[in-house]
C-alpha cells in the first residue's frame, strides 16, 4: 500500500506560472499560494510557501500571519518592507533587494509596496495552513469590526470609521495613488 | 520549556503582581515566570471592566481562555477570511432619502456571567461591558501551546489605544526570565567567548534591520508609514493622521461616549425579564438598607 499512497504521493508544485496565481489584481500584481490543501505532503512537513509578484510601486495591505514565521526572500527587483512588533515598534523598516533575505516572526505586523521596478518573491511559512490577516481592504480586520468600534477605538467619527472599513475595495493589494503616479510622468 | 521548571517541591496560592490602570478598568497579570505557571506553559490576567468600558481590539501570541467571572456584554472575534454576516438592514430607504453605506461586520455574541470564550492565537478581538455592573474576567494564555512558534512570553498586539503601560510590565516580565535563565545558563559562556572573537556577528546578520526603536506609539497602526496607510485605506494621509494620533493615556480599557450601538440581534425576553427582575432586587435591597 506504500508504493500506491506515501511514495507516489506528489511532491513539487510550480507556484511561478502566472495562470496559477491565487490573488490577482491587474494594476497591482499576484499572489500564488501552496499549503497543505493544494501540495497534501506540506501537511507532513509543517511547512507552506508562496510566489508574489507586485508591479511598479504596488504594495500589499499591512498584515500579520496568524500562526506562522515568514521567511521571505525577494527573487527580482525590490520591495520596500515595514515590520512592526506588539509594542508598536518598527523593528524594520528598509528595502529588500534582490538576494536578500528577511524573517518576519509570527504576529508581527508587516507590509510592502514595490519600487518603480516591481518586485517577486518568494515566502516560506512554518505551518501547512498559514493564514494572513489583513489590517485593510475587502476581507479585513478592521472591516470586520462594528463601525462603532472602530470609531471608539480611534477616535474617530463614525463618517471617517466608515471610510477606514469600506474605501478600499481591493482584496489584498494597494497601487500608487494618482498623485504619485502624475509625479513619476 | 527549561528542565527546572517543573521541579516544584511547595506549591502556594498566588495574586496577581501587576495592575496597569486604564481610562474604563484595570488589568491585573500574575508574574508568567512564577514556577507554576512557567511549569504549566501559561500566563493568566483578569480584567477589571467599568460599565460601558470597551476592551480595545488586541490579539494574542498564545490561544486564551476567557471566564466571565462577573457582569455581561458582547464581544467580537475577527476569524480571517469569514464575511460579515451581521448587516444593517437596508429597508425603510427610499430611493428619494440620501443612500447611506450599511455597515456590515462579522458576528458578535452576547456573554453573561460564568460563560467561558475561548479565542484562537492570532484573532482580534474585543470586549465591550453593557451591563450596569462591572465586567470581571480571568483570561488565560496557554504560551505553550504548539500555536505559539514565538518563545513563551506572553504578548498582545493592540490594533489602537495605548497601552504602554501593559506593554512596559510584559517587557519586564521577558527581561526577567531572560536574566534568570542566563544565572541559570552560566555555562554557557562560550557564546559570549565567540561573541568576543567576532563582535560583529550580530551586526553582519541583518544589514538593514535597525534596532529596535521605541515610540511613543504603541499599537500596529501607529508604527506604519502614514502614506503606505493611506494608500492601502484608499483615505487621505490626514485621516490616517488622525488614526495614529494616540490621546491621553488611556490605556487599551476606554470609556465609550454614548452606549455602542452595533448591529446585533435582540435579546432572549426571557433574559431581559430575569435582569429586569435583577434589577429590581437590587434596587430594593439598596432601598431597605437606607430605611434600615
Amino acid at each position: 500500500g506504500l508504493e500506491e499512497t506515501f511514495c507516489a504521493m506528489r511532491m513539487k508544485e510550480n507556484i511561478a506560472d502566472p495562470e496559477r496565481a491565487d490573488i490577482f489584481n491587474p494594476q497591482a500584481g499576484r499572489i500564488s499560494t501552496l499549503n497543505g490543501y493544494n501540495l497534501p505532503i506540506l501537511q507532513a512537513l509543517g511547512l507552506s510557501a508562496e510566489r508574489g509578484v507586485l508591479y511598479n510601486r504596488a504594495g500589499t495591505v499591512p498584515q500579520w500571519c496568524i500562526n506562522a514565521h515568514k521567511i521571505l526572500y525577494m527573487l527580482r527587483g525590490r520591495a520596500r518592507i515595514q515590520v512592526v512588533n506588539q509594542n508598536g515598534d518598527t523593528v524594520f523598516d528598509d528595502n529588500v533587494e534582490q538576494g536578500q533575505l528577511l524573517t518576519v516572526p509570527q504576529n508581527f505586523a508587516f507590509m510592502k509596496r514595490a519600487g518603480s521596478e516591481g518586485a517577486e518573491w518568494v515566502s516560506f511559512f512554518t505551518n501547512s495552513q498559514a493564514t494572513n490577516t489583513p489590517m485593510a481592504g475587502r476581507v479585513s480586520a478592521i472591516r470586520a469590526l462594528p463601525e462603532e468600534v472602530v470609531a471608539a477605538s480611534y477616535q474617530i467619527s463614525k463618517e471617517d470609521a466608515r471610510k477606514v472599513k469600506f474605501n478600499n475595495q481591493d482584496t489584498y493589494f494597494f497601487t500608487s495613488s494618482r498623485s504619485e503616479r502624475r509625479d513619476e510622468a | 520549556q527549561s528542565q527546572n521548571e517543573c521541579q516544584i517541591n511547595r506549591l502556594n496560592s498566588i495574586e496577581p503582581t501587576s495592575r496597569i490602570r486604564s481610562e474604563a478598568g484595570t488589568t491585573e497579570w500574575w508574574n508568567p515566570n512564577s514556577q507554576q505557571l512557567s511549569c504549566a506553559g501559561v500566563s493568566v490576567l483578569r480584567q477589571n471592566v467599568e460599565p460601558n468600558g470597551l476592551i480595545l481590539p488586541s490579539f494574542t501570541n498564545a490561544p486564551q481562555l476567557v471566564y466571565i467571572v462577573q457582569g455581561r456584554g458582547i464581544q467580537g472575534t475577527v476569524i480571517p477570511g469569514c464575511a460579515e454576516t451581521f448587516q444593517e438592514s437596508q429597508q425603510g430607504q427610499g430611493q428619494k432619502s440620501p443612500r447611506r453605506l450599511q455597515d456590515q461586520h462579522q458576528k458578535i455574541r452576547r456573554f453573561r456571567r460564568g460563560d467561558v470564550i475561548a479565542l484562537p492565537a492570532g484573532v482580534v478581538h474585543w470586549f465591550y461591558n453593557d451591563g450596569n455592573e462591572r465586567l470581571v474576567t480571568v483570561n488565560l494564555l496557554h504560551t505553550a501551546n504548539s500555536a505559539n512558534q514565538l518563545d513563551d512570553n506572553p504578548r498582545r498586539f493592540h490594533l489602537a489605544g495605548n497601552p504602554e503601560e501593559e506593554q512596559r510590565r510584559l517587557r519586564r516580565f521577558a527581561q526577567q526570565k531572560m536574566q534568570g535563565s542566563r544565572s541559570e545558563r552560566e555555562e554557557m559562556e562560550e557564546d559570549e567567548d565567540e561573541e568576543q572573537d567576532n563582535p560583529s556577528r550580530s551586526r553582519r546578520e541583518s544589514p538593514h534591520s535597525r534596532e529596535q526603536q521605541s515610540s511613543s506609539c504603541n499599537n500596529l497602526l501607529c508604527a506604519f508609514d502614514s502614506e503606505f496607510l493611506a494608500q492601502a485605506f484608499n483615505v487621505d494621509t490626514s485621516l490616517i493622521r488622525r488614526l495614529q494620533e494616540v490621546r491621553g493615556n488611556k490605556g487599551s480599557i476606554i470609556r465609550v461616549k454614548d452606549r455602542l450601538d452595533v448591529v446585533s440581534p435582540p435579546r432572549m425576553e426571557e433574559e431581559e425579564r430575569e435582569e429586569r427582575q435583577e434589577e429590581e432586587r437590587r434596587r430594593e435591597r439598596q432601598r431597605g438598607g437606607r430605611d434600615n
